[in-house]
């Protein structure tokens, strides 16, 4: 065990054990500017952890990242590890994240589905879902990316237990989802959430559940042309943009489709790097190019989040 | 501990829309047990899918009959895994 977070190793990954005790050390070494917030349980009854980089103030507008609710997605988790680290150490040197924390909290959950991360290393490697189980079927979990209030149980989800999109039997039934819900409802002074997972190198803004373009299009999508050039220009990674129906597919009860209904207007999801090789098995060696350049958009959304606010 | 010998993922690449929706008539045939790691979104977007070992032949003969152009993408997902697992045990070593 790493006796402090310099020492961790951001280009392996990690037990979801050892994502618990960076949590605490970050925590540790940082106890005016890192605090960890547990907003629920999971079906198993892990701690579902936040990290809250705050430079004081109280209920400050906040931006939401979270990586990990696709338990198999295993570069967003240690990319989530990676961001985490990166907050603080340019806290105070970089002056754009500076004048970002001045005014604005960063909410970050870096393992958003445990119950499925835990899955992942000790029996199913390929597991995604959460890991309750289903009255009346043999197959366990819910795609909890198809769980939340927002055209949930439309088009773009399964109502099969064994299909790897299952929505659930209800909204928010998963825990894991509804702990999220309550926090930025309770919160209600988030003004983005970016939810990151892998793999096929795309930034999405809302809708997924519907054709209709959101009242905010045209700015959701100057900003993403903006992100994605920025994250280009590190590694030359290539990314596609705009909506999720129009850039992926139909898809029903995502989290981002609620958040912006709930008036988050800086809604956007990541899908992050694809070498075309390895998919959810991406080799750890590309763990911190996927972060450093992920970072950059990240950035920029932040950044403009700061500048325009509403 | 679930594993996955022989397991292949497939690269396919639909080129229109009538592939496109061969695909998914595929996607939807529960029998095959094939998980889709990348799912199908429009012409010239590959869709990748894990097809386990028993049923290779039979998701490669609806492909080929359908004239449908695929590629492995990784030949067998359990190398990758014992690989991966290699890797992490090697980092715990002080």
């Amino acid at each position: 065990q790493p006796q402090n977070t310099d020492s961790f190793d951001f280009a392996n990954y990690h037990t979801l054990e050892e994502i618990y005790s960076f949590q605490d050390l970050l925590v540790a070494e940082n106890p005016n500017f890192v605090s960890k917030i547990v907003i629920g349980q999971s079906y198993e009854g892990r701690p579902l952890n936040v990290l809250k980089f705050s430079t004081g103030g109280t209920n400050r507008p906040a931006i939401w990242i979270d990586t990990g609710i696709h338990s198999r997605e295993w570069v967003t988790q240690a990319s989530g590890l990676w961001f985490a680290k990166k907050i603080v150490t340019d806290y105070g040197t970089d002056p754009t994240l500076t004048a970002i924390l001045s005014q604005l909290d960063i909410f970050l959950e870096i393992a958003t589905n445990p119950d499925g991360y835990a899955f992942t290393h000790s029996s199913n490697r390929m597991w995604r879902k959460t890991r309750k189980p289903n009255p009346g079927s043999s197959c366990v979990g819910v795609d909890p990316n198809r769980n939340w209030d927002a055209g949930f149980g439309e088009p773009g989800a399964s109502s099969s237990p064994c299909s790897e999109t299952y929505r659930g039997p209800s909204a928010n039934s998963e825990s894991e989802v509804k702990s999220i819900v309550d926090f930025v409802k309770s919160h209600a002074n988030i003004k983005a959430f970016i939810s990151i997972h892998s793999y096929s190198q795309m930034l999405m803004y809302p809708y997924g559940y519907k054709t209709t373009p959101t009242n905010d299009a045209a700015e959701l999508h100057k900003v993403a042309q903006k992100a994605v050039s920025d994250l280009t220009s590190l590694y030359g990674t290539k990314y596609t943009y705009g909506s999720i129906i129009d850039t992926i597919y139909q898809a029903s009860g995502g989290s981002i489709d609620w958040t912006y209904n709930q008036g988050i207007k800086y809604s956007y999801t990541f899908e992050l790097r694809d070498t075309g090789q390895y998919g959810f098995l991406l080799p750890a060696t590309q763990i911190i190019p996927t972060a450093q350049e992920t970072w950059l958009a990240l950035m920029t959304i932040m950044d403009h989040t700061l500048k325009n606010p509403y | 501990k679930v594993t996955f010998e022989g397991h292949k993922v497939l690269r396919i690449v639909p080129k229109d829309e009538v592939q496109l929706s061969l695909i998914k008539d595929l996607e939807e045939m529960m029998e095959f047990e094939l998980d889709f790691w990348r799912g199908l979104t429009t012409v010239s977007n590959p869709v990748d899918v894990r097809v386990p070992s028993h049923v290779l032949n039979s998701v490669k003969d609806y492909l080929e009959t359908q004239n449908i152009e695929y590629s492995t993408m990784i030949e067998d997902l359990q190398i990758l895994l014992d690989m991966e697992q290699k890797v992490m045990a090697g980092a715990r070593v002080p």
